[in-house]
């Protein structure tokens, strides 16, 4: 279902210039649960940014489910963003001044999806945090905001989940929580998984390991 | 040095109330290198926080080499945060406009130290961010961002450092040089240390660990 072919992201920054990417290709299939992992600085983000059609490659191709990424109009990447594609981001990118619960009822505004207060409580309940939907990311740990991250992404039941470090903040038990809950819905309703994560027990939760180094995979 | 005794903090949202310390009361000695581990949202942070001067308990007392924080003013609370103690946030707490650079040269400019760029980069260098000096925090990775939060803790030669969960976005090998740094500091020049980690294998670099749970500490 994700056919990232020689993709390259080079970043100019005046003189200098910053390969992030130099000439990756991977597929993933539908239903597969992957990690990536790979030192500090190494692409994985930026690969992540690209797979999430956050953020367009210098060369390569991308294809979704058979289209070519770089040959949709806005309307169609907003509507992948929305609704095909849940995001976990390393640094969360919650909005400053919204409460939790508000938060993980967004996504369902865009997708005009009915039950959004239920379904946003179900989901802060899963993650640990219902007795937190009221507080503000600066009420709330760096965990429990990771959390929150990880509750906006799964809300409108994605079908490609990618969640970038989502337990560099967690304890091994909450972390074993989310870890669980992300398998769950792989097993029982098929959702694509792509996890970037640090921690090789996390990875091992995946059928395979993609390793990144330098802007590359190796193997 | 630092003397926390039966320190409680409550936060009040409207009608509810959040304890997010419960009564801890701990000491660390002199050129100690201790690890902080606990659940999420047990309270790790704001322990620290209160450690660092940048919070006061609702109840309790906090004495640093002997002297009540609550008791100091201003100008002395501003030195202590500038030139005694070293703070990496879990958020990192970066200037979002700023380079790496200048971002390591701030905390010198305030302390009027001299040879402010060599040091920054040196600084730099040491996390391995020799060729990243010139970035700004969104011109680079999330475990790069982490390092130049520990870079410019480092960088006035802090009597104590505080980090908070330092490693949390960094593979293996980068982590290890991390807190080779920090054990070197240590070791070499008596730097106190106060380490917040999910990591076991992070935590076991320190010579003891305190569990915190449900805003108390637990034998
Ligand atoms: N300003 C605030 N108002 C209300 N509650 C707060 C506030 N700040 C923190 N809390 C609550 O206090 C508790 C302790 O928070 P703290 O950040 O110290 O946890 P932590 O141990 O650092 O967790 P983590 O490992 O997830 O970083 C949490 O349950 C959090 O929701
Ligand atoms: N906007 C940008 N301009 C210049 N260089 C950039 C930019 N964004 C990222 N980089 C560089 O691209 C490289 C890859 O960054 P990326 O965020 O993908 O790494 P990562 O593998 O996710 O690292 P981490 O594990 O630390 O999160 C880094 O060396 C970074 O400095
Ligand atoms: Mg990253
Ligand atoms: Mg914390």
């Amino acid at each position: 279902v994700i056919e990232i072919e020689n993709v390259t992201k080079i970043y100019q920054m005046g003189e200098t210039t910053v390969a992030a990417l130099r000439g990756v290709s991977l597929q993933v299939e539908k239903g597969e649960m992957v990690s990536i992992m790979g030192p500090s600085g190494s692409g994985k983000s930026t690969l992540m940014n690209i797979i999430g059609c956050l953020d367009q490659p210098t060369e390569g191709v991308y294809r979704l489910d058979n289209v070519d990424v770089s040959k949709m109009n806005d309307d169609e990447l907003a509507d992948i963003r929305n609704k095909k594609i849940g995001f976990v981001f390393q640094s969360f990118n919650l909005l400053p001044r919204t409460a939790a619960l508000a938060q993980v009822e967004l996504p369902m505004i865009y997708a005009g999806a009915p039950d959004r207060r239920k379904r946003a409580l179900d989901a802060l309940q899963q993650v640990g945090l219902g007795d937190r939907v009221h507080h503000r990311p600066n009420e709330l740990s760096g965990g429990q905001q990771q959390r929150v991250a990880i509750a906006r992404a799964l809300v409108n039941h994605p079908a490609i989940m990618l969640a970038d470090e989502p337990t560099g903040n967690l304890d091994s038990v909450s972390g074993e929580d989310i870890m669980n809950i992300f398998k769950r819905l792989n097993r029982e309703q098929g959702m694509t998984v792509i996890l970037v994560t640090h921690d090789p027990d996390v990875a091992a939760h995946a059928a395979r390991v993609i390793h990144v180094k330098d802007g590359k995979v190796t193997v």
